[in-house]
């Protein structure tokens, strides 16, 4: 078939099925971090974004900031993180937007301070997994609080079978996932795209 | 006096002293992040322990996590980020460390899955500010656990007025700050060698 690329293959041979709907891939993005993957993972995204008039990067901590800075270092634009929680200095006027989590049956709130996105902003939201989607969706709409344009979204990885990518393309948001997984059923990773 | 490196010169035009023991940088370092700010901190990083035979960062979520990719970007090691509390995936065999919070008054377990640092590990911590030294004293404390090797700390802003830096001192441990902040008193910014 198709030769894979770099992300995929890393997938492949770090990546751990821990069930028909968990991949873990700490070893290179959500625990210990490939920086020099990271870099290829944010040109990926800065291509894919480059005619899109992007002036910042929206993502939410903690493994969405690698893959961010390295994109916001590739376009020259700055990168914001949403909070999950009160930190030391998140003292200001807050966007703020509530997302529910199915695994903890639980919503918690994610904030970004306003100083940091203006209705002047043209917006690329990057997470590290699309799944249930709620996460991104609620970066989106603090875009949109903010009276700025989500022009899209970038995700390392996507669970095709998993609902939050229809809900964010359905809304007319671009979405670019650089590695988009049908299946983790019977320990096996595919890929969109394969049989 | 001295010319001041870009990084101090941010610190000027864009930090807020808050009190006289917090500075606020939310702008480009801990919630807002400046990509290309952060590339030259990772090189400074990186140039400052060119020679001690890095093998692997570790740092801690989330503000230490972009500049340390950064400076695993320059030394080509890889980065690995302590986690403060469980993730999805943080199911393995774990090193904890119990950082102490003057400012909360409690303490929080860290964690890192001893499957990301072992005996033969060279480690240079990191993070973004040196106050207490509560966090940077856990990591190193990891990195004993390990049994590997703590080649030293690189810090951004160390906080001089607060003993952290002492306690690192002290134990023989080489401590690099980028910049370091002698008072924050009536809302100035006064750097070590500054009078
Ligand atoms: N490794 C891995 N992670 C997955 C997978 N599917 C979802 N996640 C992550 O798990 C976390 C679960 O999020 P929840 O808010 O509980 O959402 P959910 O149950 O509705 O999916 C999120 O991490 P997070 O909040 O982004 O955490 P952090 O890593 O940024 O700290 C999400 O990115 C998967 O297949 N593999
Ligand atoms: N902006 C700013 N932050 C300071 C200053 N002094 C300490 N901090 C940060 O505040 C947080 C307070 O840590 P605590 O664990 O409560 O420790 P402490 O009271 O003993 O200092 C830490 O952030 P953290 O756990 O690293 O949070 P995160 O940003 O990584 O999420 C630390 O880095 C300061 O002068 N200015």
């Amino acid at each position: 078939g198709k030769s894979m690329n770099l992300l995929q293959q890393k997938i492949i041979t770090e990546g751990q099925v821990l069930s028909d709907s968990i991949l873990k891939v700490d070893s290179f993005l959500n625990h210990q971090i490939d920086p020099q993957l990271m870099k290829y993972i944010g040109e990926e995204f800065a291509g894919l974004f480059a005619e899109a008039g992007i002036t910042k990067i929206l993502t939410i901590e903690s493994s969405g900031i690698a893959p961010s800075v390295m994109a916001g270092l590739s376009l020259g634009v700055p990168v914001v993180f949403a909070r999950k929680r009160k930190s030391l200095t998140l003292v200001d006027q807050l966007y703020s937007s509530k997302v529910y989590s199915f695994t903890k049956n639980e919503t918690n709130e994610i904030s970004i301070a306003n100083s940091y996105i203006t209705s002047d902003d043209v917006v690329l939201v990057i997470d590290d997994f699309l799944a249930n989607g709620q996460a991104a969706l609620g970066l989106i709409d603090i875009v949109e609080q903010a009276g700025a344009t989500a022009a899209g979204v970038g995700i390392v990885i996507e669970k095709g079978f998993q609902n939050g990518g229809n809900l964010i393309r359905e809304r007319g948001i671009r979405v670019e996932s650089l590695a988009i997984i049908d299946s983790l059923s019977d320990g096996i990773v595919t890929f969109k795209g394969e049989n």
